[in-house]
């Protein structure tokens, strides 16, 4: 297996946006991409991460290769790779490590990490396709200050959509808080659009702490895509065009 | 009164 990316920073970005949601985690490396799906321990959120190998500089996968790596020991890996930097990953089968190797553009300094795989026991969920509700596209810093906001106030949000504006509400010790986003076009910039499209009206409540997680991923991605059914885990997608995506999946908080 | 769910509710292991 030997990916090569022109610029580390998108690796950097996508590792930072899934290290603090889930610790170790095993990368499934094919000859159509690397991908990820791994819950958080307490299984209320899951991160599904897909690097398509036409995103890469160069990509080679002879054999398929499930890579258990600590995300956090890939996150300081990485530390050490400038942004503009090239990243080559390589591991030969049946190794036990990883090889990164970053390298400057003007190719004067090449740096090479050796990262020790670990065995992890990976548990796929079977995600299945889904005619959602209601679906808001919007800007992600949008969706990051929201959450942001709203946690001040209230641990979890209740999102509401209807035909024309999405409204997050919280409510907590010390007081309650709402922000209400309208429908907006632009077509001169579509990366500030607000668009709802709606089947059916829903609501569901979420617990902040997780949101706050997934829009670590905000810098990776202009626009969010917000996907809902009354009663079914929410999507959260940060979409990477001619890279891939990350999904975040949340579980509703439910009546008792 | 809410509870969170788990996402084991709503899908199955592959």
């Amino acid at each position: 297996f030997e990916a090569k990316w022109d610029h580390a920073s998108t690796l950097k970005k996508v590792i930072d946006a899934v290290k603090d949601l889930i610790g170790d985690t095993s990368w499934d490396c094919t000859n159509t991409g690397m991908s990820l799906q791994s819950m958080d321990s307490s299984h209320v959120a899951l991160v599904h991460v897909l690097l398509k190998s036409e995103g890469f500089e160069s990509y080679r996968c002879d054999r398929n290769v499930s890579m258990g790596i600590s995300l956090n020991s890939m996150a300081k890996v990485l530390k050490c790779a400038g942004n503009d930097d090239s990243v080559t990953l390589r591991h030969e089968s049946e190794s036990s490590v990883v090889n990164f190797a970053f390298e400057s553009h003007k190719e004067e300094r090449v740096s090479e990490f050796e990262l020790k795989l670990m065995n992890i026991d990976t548990e796929h969920l079977g995600i299945p396709e889904t005619e959602y509700d209601s679906i808001i596209k919007m800007p992600s810093a949008d969706l990051r200050r929201t959450c942001a906001d709203l946690s001040q106030f209230g641990d979890s949000v209740t999102i509401s959509c209807a035909k024309s504006d999405v409204r997050f509400e919280t409510s907590g010790d010390i007081g309650t808080g709402n922000v209400r986003l309208s429908a907006r076009g632009s077509s001169d910039k579509p990366e500030t659009e607000i668009a709802i499209e709606m089947i059916n009206p829903v609501s569901l409540t979420f617990a902040l702490k997780y949101l706050n997680f997934f829009t670590k991923a905000a810098p990776l991605s202009d626009t969010v895509k917000l996907c809902m059914s009354n009663n079914h885990p929410l999507c959260v997608e940060f979409p990477m065009p001619e890279v891939g995506y990350i999904r975040y999946y949340l579980a509703p908080k439910i009546d008792e | 009164k809410t509870v969170q769910s788990s996402l084991m509710n709503f899908f199955k292991k592959a």
